[in-house]
């Protein structure tokens, strides 16, 4: 079986400065082996 | 080999004395000759499913990309009953076993398929049936969610074969290399799916796209009408954009399904498509494999905006048990044998709050048949 999550998350983008300020990435890697509540991807909340 | 001889030898034997007891001895070897012949013939194809996982794995390391194709066996297995097969292999695993079996039963799975035993809740000879073991829920705390407010969890447990931001008009998700199929036939027709128009699509500083925050009629913030939590006006130079994860569950692995942020689930889809296997020899040669097999799609919106979950099933776990919605069938005889009718849709009441779900909660199981 297979689960195939789909989802908006922040990029960045900062208008003001042109810093990234909130930005989603993955901590991930192809072929990884993960568990139930291990975090998939973070972003920083500006 | 030596057991057909000695079984060719003890046939010749009682035929030679034409006895009665002989020839009851010959029946009374048959049976466990069979089954042991059946244990054999699984090793050997256990034996031999492992040494293709270390062949892939094994490339996977070397940086070699698995390429989509398509063989005889793959356009073979569309003239399979599958289904029918599926259905019979759950009615089988749901047969109760005797409570002493039970633990030689299951810890064979759990070598054969490197499932944990020590995680599961309940000791081994409760569970009465292979499908209660399958479905077993684990001990507290063996699945700690991650406290970072500013994470999104992992729904189950399993491979990440693929994932990545969706950019542009049209964009696919990657089956194999050589292969891919768009959100809109995997999800159906949402009208919660974030529309990418190239003309809405700017370029960051570092030349990467970048797509503004789209406002529907459903928005977040008639979502949190109901939630306690009260949102900011998102800035206007905030940005979002659509990022997609596969995850790819083994038979070992624990087989059920949480939420992975806090959301609304406002509609559910049900496509009653084909039961094809999911493993990664189907993926690289089975066109269209996520598209075209029986899948509930959970659909609505989280903090940052849209959020969808497609959960597949294969032949061997062919139905989806969905907790919010207990009276929900899957994997049922089919009433014609198109393949492509449209999905059976829900829409959780209330409109626009629909079911909310905390992280981590759960959601779905996958079924064995």
């Amino acid at each position: 079986s297979t689960v195939i999550l789909i989802f908006q998350a922040p990029i960045s983008k900062s208008l003001e400065d042109d810093s990234a300020s909130s930005e989603f990435r993955f901590c991930i890697k192809r072929g990884d082996r993960i568990h139930v509540g291990e975090a998939l991807g973070r972003w920083h909340d500006s | 080999t030596s057991f057909l001889r000695k079984f060719q030898t003890t046939q010749a034997r009682s035929s030679i004395n034409g006895g009665r007891s002989n020839s009851s001895k010959g029946d009374s070897f048959l049976v466990p000759g069979a089954t042991l012949a059946t244990i054999v013939m699984l090793g050997a194809l256990h034996a031999r499913r492992l040494y293709g996982d270390k062949k892939l794995e094994e490339a996977r390391e070397n940086g070699i990309e698995i390429e989509f194709q398509p063989d005889v066996k793959a356009t073979f297995l569309r003239l399979l009953p599958l289904r029918s097969i599926s259905r019979f292999w759950g009615f089988l695993a749901s047969m109760e076993l005797p409570i002493w079996i039970r633990p030689y039963v299951y810890r064979s799975w759990a070598r054969a398929f490197h499932s944990n035993l020590e995680e599961a809740a309940k000791p081994l000879d409760k569970y009465a049936s292979l499908r209660e073991f399958f479905v077993r829920t684990l001990k507290d705390g063996s699945r700690p969610i991650d406290s970072d407010p500013c994470c999104l969890i992992s729904p189950v447990d399993g491979t990440i074969l693929r994932f990545g931001e969706l950019k542009g008009a049209g964009s696919m998700i990657e089956q194999v290399k050589g292969f891919s199929y768009s959100v809109s036939s995997l999800l159906g027709a949402s009208p919660f799916l974030p529309v990418i128009a190239e003309e809405d699509i700017q370029q960051d500083s570092e030349g990467q796209e970048i797509i503004p925050r789209h406002e529907n009629k459903k928005s977040w913030w008639r979502i949190s009408l109901a939630s306690p939590k009260v949102r900011d006006p998102a800035p206007a130079s905030l940005t979002t954009g659509l990022f997609y994860c596969v995850i790819y569950l083994k038979p070992g692995d624990y087989h059920r399904i949480h939420s992975p942020v806090d959301w609304n689930v406002l509609v559910r889809r049900h496509f009653s498509g084909r039961l094809f296997p999911l493993n990664e020899r189907a993926a690289r040669t089975i066109r269209n494999l996520y598209v075209e097999n029986e899948r509930i799609v959970l659909e609505g919106r989280w903090q940052e905006g849209f959020m969808a979950i497609a959960a597949i099933g294969a032949t061997t776990i062919g139905s989806i048990e969905l907790f919010i919605e207990p009276e929900l069938w899957t994997n049922q005889t089919r009433k014609n044998l198109l393949h492509s009718e449209p999905p059976e849709e829900r829409v959780y009441e209330p409109e626009a709050v629909g079911v909310m779900l905390k992280k981590g909660d759960e959601v779905a199981a996958f079924n064995m048949g």
